[in-house]
């Protein structure tokens, strides 16, 4: 009379949409543009492609919308498509490497609730680098049993030299209350991804073309090893269940992140693990004794960043200066840094007047791994250093013209929320986030102090 | 070279595990005991049986703690215990029926926890109500397939009429951090559920108890049907895949709640669907059609929320009292309503002057489907409602003793957060909130005026 069952992982985000991010038809339809979008630039990066990309949302129904986004990346490989789109925890990010995906949810949580508004199925082409194929495909997602249910196969000869995505779907969402934010959100695109054409088609038949201002990509992100300090019991054990290294110093050397041959000699020896001792053979108390030491171990090397992607001060200062046309600009790069073993890189810009709109509060425009984040600023990392630092001490009041800038690249951004709405606050993270700040308000008071002297020279 | 994957929901949730609430070492260890002793209420409330729980913390190591946790509650059946603790998203809880439990993942979550940070199984004795035998099961949880490992298993007579379970496991945590907000829970549980007697024992070996302050179990919440006006189209054709009606009216009589044969009627000759057509034989177009009508159909009776297990005003009072020691004390239970087709009841408390603390801000206790939510404040529901009162109408100004008291009971209670930390903004829901607060305000703002003028009779 108490019925126990289980539920698939897209039973569980259809039931639990909000945590998804689709609470409510105006955010619907921004997450699922938001996610797509991610995909494809994802898509483009991961091939070293400059990304041309392609929105259209058209009205075919009171609130109903068809949804077009096509892009030049590299598509998705034949027997990979349909589980891209109809199972829920599939993807290809689930690696240490920075990209704007990570969970294996976004695109197909779009599609998922485009299915239970509207009933219609999604429609794919998808053109694989490399592959003289093109495939067409037209599918429905199988809730219950997490599978993709096939409608329709076909393939022709691709064009020449054409690849890329295009996915098709209908939503029902609040297009009207929607619209500022998807664009604001796709301006923000354009701000963090200055090498990315974008042109969005909107419902009236409006075209917004962002073209690119750069045209060289920056170096693409690259894979990393677990850095010691952030491994759990979980991971140290499903490496030691996959290891081919058969003593301690190559275990440690072949899978940790900057670990040599001297460090891992020493780390052993300071633990009181032998180094000869088969990794598979260790006992459970002296994995948690390797786990726990590695996160305190002082002389492991700090995670290298040169995994990471990140803007850079001239991109971002170009891009700040086309979006708001300030009189003044700092832009600072912090050095690399790392939290729970993840290596980060945290950019911050200051922009103060000409077009920066006065307000009661400083303007904050977030962004991660190129992502803008435009919902919950007030729990975000960010906000809450905002908050905390004493303005006025910088000659800073409410009302100035003034904007901040903050961008963090990480293989791990440690995100709140499934629908990637704000970052949570590590302590390493929010460190870097105020030295940045701090450093653009010091700028900046120079720079307040220099034209007040100026303009009092002139009085005289 | 792009390498394509599917992960396990636990897989996911161990990842991801900020997005469950256990995204440092003070929230693990309080969000680990909030989940198991919501666990033991619902088992108890199950069985309509009156709750015994203990909760036991000790330190068995530097930041390392034993947690066990003993409930009198209908236990776990022999063929469930292992799926119960070691699947994620396996649970009784997938009803359309008030509970505290919703996702299939809180007591999971826990011990996944506990294993990754002490590498320690869980052990689980379970006494199920109206078996004879007990079962004493140890276990791990095989993340990467998301089932359980078996370790140990035995079974034994029970002692004569005991039934209910206890979990054993260990956690890294950080308890110096989470004491107060595990013992502030635990307070606010005994409020809400006064007829539940409460034990804690704390690692300093100091034990707490909070004995029951009503003998009397309140009826228990009940099933309902999906009501039509909450219904996707996904639901709908999962209906129509399980039924056994062969015509549209009885088809909508059986499935929705409280639609009868004249209302089902009706609603067909306007939509235009034949009333003797059989619901599998509905076209895509004519589910949409349906699915759509349903939402806006002004006919269907509103859902009956007799399905629901509220506090009740006189309860709700006594708890505070109890809690506070007030001068003043009002509640209200505001008249049941509905959100997506889901019934849900609002009950509000306001307590002013004797033991409430002064503050700048209006102290607020927030509870849902009797859950005390401590976290995240600023983001929930109730907390913008306050905000977006004019206190001074109601000559309530900052400084002044009040403390608010805001329960919401449903059959889905509309969480932000797999952690269960606040509540997303429903229209509907705030309406509520709003108006019960508000009639308490006048009734406090009656009361400081009485006892103005009484102040001032006395002084002439
Ligand atoms: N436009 C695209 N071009 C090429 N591959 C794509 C495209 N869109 C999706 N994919 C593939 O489908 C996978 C699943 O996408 P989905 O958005 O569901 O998850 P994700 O991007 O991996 O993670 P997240 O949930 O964080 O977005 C991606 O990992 C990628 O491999
Ligand atoms: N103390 C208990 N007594 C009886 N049954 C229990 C107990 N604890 C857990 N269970 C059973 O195990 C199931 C899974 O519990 P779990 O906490 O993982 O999920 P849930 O309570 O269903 O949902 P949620 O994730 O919202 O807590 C429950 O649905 C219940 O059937
Ligand atoms: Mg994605
Ligand atoms: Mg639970």
């Amino acid at each position: 009379e108490v019925k126990y069952e289980a539920i698939s992982p897209a039973d569980f985000f259809y039931r639990n949409r909000d945590i998804a991010g689709f609470d409510n038809p105006m955010r619907a339809i921004y997450t699922a543009i938001r996610e797509l979008v991610e995909n494809s630039l994802d898509a483009c990066e991961d091939g070293g492609i400059l990304p041309e990309i392609m929105v259209i949302v058209e009205e075919v129904d009171e609130n109903t919308f068809k949804i077009t986004v096509m892009d030049n990346g590299i598509g998705i490989p034949r027997d990979n498509i349909q589980s891209c789109f109809g199972q829920i925890l599939y993807g290809s990010k689930y690696t240490h490497r920075q990209a704007r995906g990570r969970f294996g949810l976004g695109g197909k949580m779009a599609f998922l609730y485009g299915q239970i508004t509207t009933h219609k199925p999604l429609h794919v082409v998808s053109a694989p680098i490399g592959d003289e194929w093109v495939y067409d495909v037209t599918l429905r997602m199988d809730i219950q049993n997490n599978r993709p249910e096939l409608l329709e196969w076909t393939r022709r000869k691709g064009k020449k030299g054409w690849h890329g995505l295009v996915v098709e779907f209908y939503i029902e969402g609040d297009w009207i209350r929607a619209k500022r934010y998807i664009l604001e959100y796709i301006k923000q695109t354009a701000l963090i991804t200055p090498y990315a054409a974008i042109t969005f088609v909107d419902p009236e038949g409006v075209l917004y073309f962002f073209p690119r201002s750069v045209e060289k990509m920056p170096s693409p992100p690259t894979e990393v090893l677990p850095h010691p300090r952030g491994v759990d019991v979980e991971q140290f054990r499903r490496i030691i269940s996959e290891t081919k290294t058969r003593d301690m110093v190559s275990f440690l050397r072949t899978h940790f992140h900057r670990v040599g041959k001297k460090t891992a000699e020493k780390f052993l020896d300071e633990v009181g693990i032998s180094r000869d001792k088969d990794p598979r053979e260790l006992k459970p108390d002296e994995i948690i004794t390797l786990v726990r030491k590695m996160k305190t171990y002082k002389e492991f090397l700090p995670p290298d960043a040169k995994c990471l992607s990140p803007l850079g001060e001239e991109l971002l200062e170009a891009g700040i200066r086309k979006e708001l046309n300030p009189d003044f600009v700092k832009v600072v790069q912090r050095p690399p840094s790392s939290y729970g073993g993840h290596p980060f890189i945290v950019e911050v810009g200051m922009a103060y007047g000409g077009g920066v709109p006065r307000s009661e509060e400083i303007a904050l425009y977030r962004f991660a791994n190129k992502i803008p984040l435009l919902f919950d600023e007030y729990k975000d990392v960010s906000a809450k250093v905002i908050r905390s630092i004493k303005w006025s001490r910088y000659r800073i009041k409410p009302g100035m013209p003034i904007a901040v800038f903050v961008h963090l690249v990480s293989t791990n951004i440690p995100f709140k929320t499934a629908g990637k709405e704000f970052i949570a606050d590590r302590p390493e993270i929010e460190v870097e986030i105020r030295r940045g700040i701090l450093e653009c308000a010091r700028a900046l008071m120079r720079y307040i102090q220099r034209k007040e002297r100026a303009a009092r020279e002139r009085q005289r």
